[in-house]
């Protein structure tokens, strides 16, 4: 169980990820 | 909502004291329901209350407002010889109408609003809400259906669903995983587990060429990239 503030945490890791992957 | 419904009912109580009761006592027809200003108000008010009722897509509520509209505009423009005020006089058919209408409106839209939940979205949390704006376009080089979660997953955190959020993200994350076997070309199979995926990726990484500074900076974002990964796996 992930709270919204949790989830939140991985939403903004995802986001950083995605951003970093459209560079290579 | 509540301050124009609250505005109709008070002209409600209007209309009967200048019209109904009016006619009621006699006075002469010169007279009119309801002054020009007020007739006006009226009008907006209901053709407000139509736009609204529909754009909550309630049923009843525009039907009632509608026969009110229609027969406010059915009114005869006149003006008091004495003191010159303009306003407009209603047959006593279409006021009929028209006080009925305003008194169902009420109860219409009570009886309909009364099955419906609502909920307010604060403002720090609307990005969420409309969260492929977050990524703006770095998204297009994924699979459509990262996109996808990536938007449900943003909505599942704005409503404080936070579980079915992660969830979303995880299922966006697997698309991506299958976006970057495609980035690099490798061969491996997407719908692999992801210990084996990471090995491709690792693979792959290990064998980009380094004899130039472009060439080593690649092979680093490939290296950032595999070992992001690798904690989303362990996570």
């Amino acid at each position: 169980t992930y709270t919204t503030e949790e989830a939140k945490q991985v939403f903004d890791s995802t986001r950083a990820f995605v951003r970093e992957l459209a560079t290579l | 909502l509540a301050a124009s419904l609250g505005w109709i009912a008070s002209v409600h109580e209007d209309i009967k004291l200048f019209g109904i009761f009016a006619k009621e006592i006699g006075v002469s027809d010169d007279r009119f329901s309801i002054i020009e200003e007020e007739y006006y108000k009226l009008i907006g008010s209901l053709e407000y209350m139509i736009t609204l009722s529909e754009t909550l897509r309630l049923n009843v509520t525009p039907e009632v407002a509608k026969d009110g509209l229609n027969a406010a505009k059915r009114a005869i423009f006149a003006s008091d010889r004495e003191s010159g005020i303009r306003g407009v006089r209603f047959n006593i058919l279409d006021l009929g109408i028209l006080r009925s209408s305003l008194r169902d409106i009420v109860m219409a839209i009570e009886k309909e609003l009364r099955g419906r939940r609502s909920y307010s979205l604060e403002p720090a949390i609307l990005p969420y809400y409309d969260a492929l704006g977050m990524f703006s376009e770095t998204l297009d080089k994924f699979p459509a259906s990262s996109r996808e979660d990536i938007e449900h997953a943003g909505k599942c955190i704005a409503f404080g669903e936070g579980t079915a959020a992660v969830f979303h993200l995880m299922r966006a994350m697997e698309a991506i995983v299958s976006g970057i076997v495609a980035l690099g070309g490798l061969s491996a199979n997407p719908d692999k587990e992801w210990g084996k995926l990471l090995s491709d990726i690792g693979r792959h990484t290990e064998s980009l060429p380094q004899s130039n500074p472009q060439e080593k900076a690649l092979r680093n974002r490939w290296s950032a990239c595999h070992k992001n990964l690798y904690h989303v796996k362990q996570a």
